[in-house]
């Protein structure tokens, strides 16, 4: 990230919607600008409020081509989307949008909220980011507009010069144990390990087996207590090592040992500087090509030569189609990879290079009937396999269903 | 076929020297003299441009620094102020 200071010397802030595109409803405009200004007080001290007459702080219009005094002008259709000027008087602070675009509240235009916020960053200071996961990356990426658009990257860019939310008294909060068969589970980080698929997640992991029907559950410290919690990715490479993620850090693991003098920086595998953490990795057995996954973009790695691949980054939506924009963990199994997106998971055939199966992320741990694995202090401390436990539950379920059935039947046929 | 190259390369090279004016600020100058000094100005500016992106440096015109100039952005200069 980049910023000029010292920014705005006051928290509260005011702005004025000028005029409003034609192409959006007025309400839909108002919310746009609305959810893109919290965008960034969410992550800081300052509170913007909306006035309609005089002079705001940050002035917001729609404009084209060569526009009053402003300096820069639009091009028409395409090429330029908006600007926006440093804190400051007169123009500072305001953001222009150019009009010649279809703005929309949706994907299927340009949206609004996306361009409005990353022109408030402006407005509040920062300047533009190479980090290509960040939302003050100059190119337009259409995101999932429900979502929080900031990288961290833009919190810590923002922070720089507003500092952190004030800090509020808080109640004690206890570490939230995650449910396997929760639909809405997501996973941090997923990686084969020999026999076997792990599942991470917060400071915990599940753990299959591809011949054993079975689920464990156990904290990763338990298995390697020189690693973080809150992983971000890993995979399984082809000389039996598999490879941990967190941040700008990498740990190798063979066996149960971390090798010595890890962690290193993931800039000693080729990444470049400006990437600051990986998503998820997965490694093509067959292909020995690794695939990480940054933001919206994905890398191939040689396992034979030890290089980055030359033509990479690209968009993970044009290699891997059918996918979406980001991935939250992945791995490789039986030919076909699993990506994981929120609580969906895609099999995907890399061969035929199309996705063959939509499913629920929980999927591997056969969650037709109430099963809740984490919730259970044996299985938590003892490492108690659930499978046994669901098997008993399904037996007694049938005993007791066959039996009313049976009960039935007999006084039916007198 | 030489012709629509051609073309299709002056209209790259005016997408980018329009490109590097919005947002690298090149001072480029008017007349035969100045031409040798611009070419150099603006292969600085495009590199310049393609290191912002984590491009591969070559000041040249190629299909993926063409492919990022014709993405729609901010007007916001990356370079400068």
């Amino acid at each position: 990230y980049g910023y000029t200071l010292p920014g705005w010397r006051k928290h509260n802030l005011t702005y004025r919607i000028l005029n409003y595109t034609p192409d959006m409803a007025q309400s839909d405009v108002d919310e746009a600008i609305e959810n893109a200004l919290q965008v960034w007080s969410k992550v800081t001290p300052l509170i913007f409020t909306k006035i309609s007459k005089g002079i705001a702080d940050i002035m917001i219009a729609f404009r084209t081509k060569v526009h009053g005094w402003c300096p820069r002008h639009f091009d028409g259709p395409l090429g330029v989307l908006g600007h926006a000027f440093p804190p400051g008087l007169g123009l500072g602070g305001d953001a222009h949008f150019d009009e010649d675009e279809n703005w929309t509240n949706d994907a299927t235009g340009f949206n609004l909220f996306l361009v409005a916020a990353h022109e408030f960053g402006h407005s509040l200071g920062l300047t533009h980011s190479n980090d290509q996961t960040s939302l003050m990356f100059p190119n337009y990426i259409s995101l999932n507009a429900s979502k929080y658009p900031l990288s961290q990257d833009d919190i810590s860019g923002i922070q720089s010069i507003y500092g952190g939310l004030p800090k509020t008294p808080a109640k004690r909060k206890r570490p939230s144990t995650p449910r396997v068969c929760d639909p809405d589970l997501t996973f941090d980080a997923i990686t084969t390990f020999r026999r076997e698929v792990m599942f991470f997640k917060g400071r915990h992991l599940w753990r299959i087996y591809y011949d054993i029907d079975d689920v464990e559950y156990e904290l990763i410290s338990s298995l390697w207590p020189s690693l973080p919690a809150d992983i971000q990715a890993a995979y399984e490479n082809p000389k039996d090592t598999i490879l941990i993620f967190k941040d700008d850090n990498f740990w190798m693991i063979r066996g149960y040992a971390v090798l010595p003098d890890y962690p290193k920086p993931i800039y000693t595998i080729g990444f470049p500087r400006y990437v600051k953490k990986i998503d998820a990795a997965v490694c093509d057995h067959n292909t020995r090509k690794t695939y990480f996954f940054v933001g919206i973009w994905c890398w191939r790695y040689d396992e034979v030569t030890r290089t980055m691949d030359k033509g990479y980054p690209r968009r993970v939506i044009k290699y891997f189609p059918g996918l979406g924009l980001q991935v939250d963990a992945v791995f490789h199994h039986k030919g076909f990879f699993y990506f994981f997106r929120g609580a969906k998971q895609f099999e995907y055939d890399p061969k035929a290079k199309n996705t063959t199966r939509v499913m629920k992320t929980n999927s591997w741990f056969q969650c037709q009937e109430p099963l809740d694995l984490s919730s259970g202090v044996s299985i938590h401390k003892h490492n108690a396999h659930s499978r046994s436990v669901e098997m008993v539950y399904h037996k007694n379920l049938n005993m007791f269903i066959f039996s009313i059935m049976y009960v039935l039947k007999n006084i039916n046929s007198y | 076929f030489p012709t629509n190259q051609k073309m299709e390369s002056e209209e790259s090279m005016q997408l980018a020297q329009a490109y590097l004016n919005q947002f690298y600020s090149p001072d480029v100058e008017g007349g035969y003299l100045a031409q040798a000094r611009n070419r150099s100005l603006t292969e600085g500016k495009i590199r310049e441009m393609q290191a912002f992106f984590g491009l591969t440096l070559t000041g040249k015109l190629d299909a993926s620094t063409l492919e990022i100039m014709k993405t729609p952005r901010c007007g916001v200069p990356d370079v400068g102020q």
